[in-house]
């Protein structure tokens, strides 16, 4: 089951290491831009985690919904990793326009192992296709969540936002997505 | 199985991302150093990928052998990749001598995916332990083979180093290992 060591994978090989270091390199951020109306949001200080079930991914979040913009990256994390000298790890943030115009920023990115899941099932060669991708992302994202709510150096840094392609005529359901889990209580 | 899944997120996520670009950041890597005795090896415009039985991985390859030193790294690559902008890719260059005191250069790194093989085995909950692991160490290495042995972009432009454990008493087996495959005929 793919889908099983990448949520392994993602958890051991990313979250693990960046999910602690996030509130400080927002803090190092907000000094830097000398903002103070911004990361106001309950979930802000959070990374918040994107995970499309048709896989459907996007490099540029702006690319999906032009109620959010990126706005700039977090400072680079730099660890030594299995050979490469200072691998950069690093989060965008983007501001996201809710209906009255008003600007929230967050960190948000999409789950990177589902362009794995997306490109293995347009190869014919890796074994599987179109019809059972959609059931490995729902089994990335619960195996993700059960990992997760283990994990005490992770624990309340982040938010999985599982994303239906039912809205598919709404060209503002992610920054709703978005901006919904944002402000939601916990 | 998870090496296999590893694998495919291996190739699709990385090694077809930046083994394209390969020779182009050594080249200006070259000139940059203004060094013109350096990269002769046939291996060495190519990715050398290790690739331990044991998945025991370091972080830094000199922690494993004194004959190996860090050099520099390569220009970075940034790549917008599911919404993190600018994300960065580098690989790191490495001095290694060889039994007549003689310096080769060369790009050489552990496979990370690895490391998520070796952290699942220690973990419980992950569903498999060390006695499945080497087996996974394997399965990956023949999955990579055969996916890197069918792709057109990434041809002749890395060299897998599977290292047995064998030869845990001599402390210079890795770089030893690194000379045999940087000097080999095709
Ligand atoms: N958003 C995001 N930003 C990151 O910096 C990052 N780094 C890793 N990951 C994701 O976490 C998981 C574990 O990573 P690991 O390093 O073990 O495997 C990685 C690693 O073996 C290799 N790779 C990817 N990027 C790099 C890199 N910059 N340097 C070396 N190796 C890399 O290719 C595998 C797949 O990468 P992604 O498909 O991008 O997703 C990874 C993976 O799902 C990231 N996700």
């Amino acid at each position: 089951n793919v889908a099983h060591g990448l949520a392994w994978s993602f958890y051991l090989g990313y979250l693990r290491l960046v999910l602690p270091r996030l509130e400080d390199s927002i803090k190092a951020f907000i000094a830097k831009h000398q903002e103070s109306f911004t990361f106001l949001d309950r979930g802000s200080k959070k990374l918040l985690i994107l995970i499309p079930l048709n896989a459907s991914i996007s490099d540029k979040l702006e690319d999906q919904d032009d109620r959010i913009c990126f706005y700039d990256n977090l400072p680079n994390n730099e660890i030594n990793r299995a050979g490469v000298r200072g691998r950069v790890y690093k989060h965008s943030v983007y501001r996201v326009q809710d209906e009255q115009g008003k600007a929230h920023d967050c960190v948000v990115e999409y789950a990177t192992p589902l362009l794995t899941l997306y490109s293995m099932s347009q190869e014919s060669s890796a074994g599987f296709g179109e019809p059972e991708r959609r059931q490995q992302v729902l089994l990335f994202y619960k195996t993700l969540q059960e990992i997760l709510d283990r994990s005490l150096e992770c624990r309340n840094r982040y938010k999985l936002i599982l994303l239906n392609d039912e809205q598919e005529d709404d060209s503002h359901a992610l920054s709703k997505a978005i901006l919904r889990h944002l402000q939601q209580q916990e």
